[in-house]
């Protein structure tokens, strides 16, 4: 009857993980591998395919108002750019799509069972701490050796693109493309991942907790959930839980030179806003 | 903590709060 409940609640994390994150793994993998019916993405090589790929990007739209301020405040401009300008606008579309990710990794949060009775304070630190960490995981899929899908799998960035790039921007990415490759190799499916997402969101060891021990027990419950989903769905992987748990000390450290880094764009470049979302993240983070 | 993530908390509460404010 245990085991029942926990591949109950495999079924169920794996149902909201599908509602709530539109790109798959299994549908990202098909799209690099060329195993669609869809057509190829569009790559981005260079500076040049940059600025002809951003019809290609479909992010939320800006409302109207926002735009024009936008357009002043955080230097939006038209295509024909210098590299400089475009590096920015680049990022400021990779923010956008940023924070709708931190909207359906909410959503996926609120559907893990037991999340929303916890402190309301508790829900805000776990998704503060927990946020960027699921969103790294959740980038590893799309990415090989050579570049990463972007704009919901319908561009291919290439990873030397990305190194060209001024700093810090060629340095934000290849520390992902480094952890990706290594994670990718654990061959983890989107029912593994659901279950890995749901146990990072469930850390209770986040800083400025208020009651600890719910979060803890939630936690256990997925993990051993995660544990026998990874022993059934993986029969030959010795030790595949051990080391995907191990994956979890590695997030740390680049959430914490990916907090880094943007603390040092927003130094550097005078032309860079940051999202009221995201800076609400990383205020205070490490 | 919920005062200094105002979003956060509001799209905790209701799953339709844009996020480009």
């Amino acid at each position: 009857p245990e085991s029942a409940d926990l591949r109950a609640l495999a079924k169920h994390l794996y149902e909201s993980y599908l509602k709530y994150f539109p790109l798959t793994k299994a549908k990202a993998r098909a799209i690099l591998s060329g195993k669609t019916s869809d057509s190829s993405p569009f790559v981005i090589h260079d500076m040049r395919s940059l600025s002809e790929g951003e019809q290609f990007i479909n992010c939320r739209q800006i409302p109207p108002s926002l735009a024009n301020q936008q357009q002043s405040d955080c230097g939006l401009l038209h295509p024909g750019d210098s590299a400089e300008e475009v590096e920015v606008r680049f990022f400021q579309r990779c923010q956008s799509r940023s924070a709708e990710a931190v909207r359906e990794v909410t959503e996926f949060a609120k559907s893990i069972p037991g999340f929303m009775e916890l402190d309301l304070n508790d829900q805000v630190t776990l998704l503060k701490y927990g946020v960027i960490e699921v969103l790294i995981i959740m980038m590893a899929p799309l990415m090989n050796k050579d570049g990463t899908l972007i704009a919901y799998g319908q561009i291919f960035m290439t990873r030397e693109f990305l190194k060209s790039l001024r700093k810090p921007f060629c340095q934000m990415m290849e520390p992902k493309f480094e952890f990706s490759v290594k994670f990718n190799m654990l061959e983890m499916d989107d029912s593994d991942m659901a279950l890995f997402l749901a146990v990072i969101i469930l850390s209770g060891d986040r800083p400025g907790l208020l009651n600890v021990k719910p979060i803890e027990d939630l936690q256990e419950t997925v993990l051993h959930s995660l544990e026998l989903q990874l022993k059934m769905n993986h029969p030959d992987s010795l030790q595949l839980f051990a080391k995907v748990l191990q994956k979890m000390t590695d997030l740390r450290q680049l959430v914490s030179d990916h907090v880094h880094f943007i603390q040092l764009l927003k130094k550097t470049e005078v032309d860079i806003c940051l999202h009221p979302l995201l800076q609400e993240i990383i205020r205070d983070l490490y | 903590l919920k005062e200094k993530h105002k979003i956060l908390h509001r799209l905790l509460q209701n799953s339709t709060t844009p996020v480009d404010l």
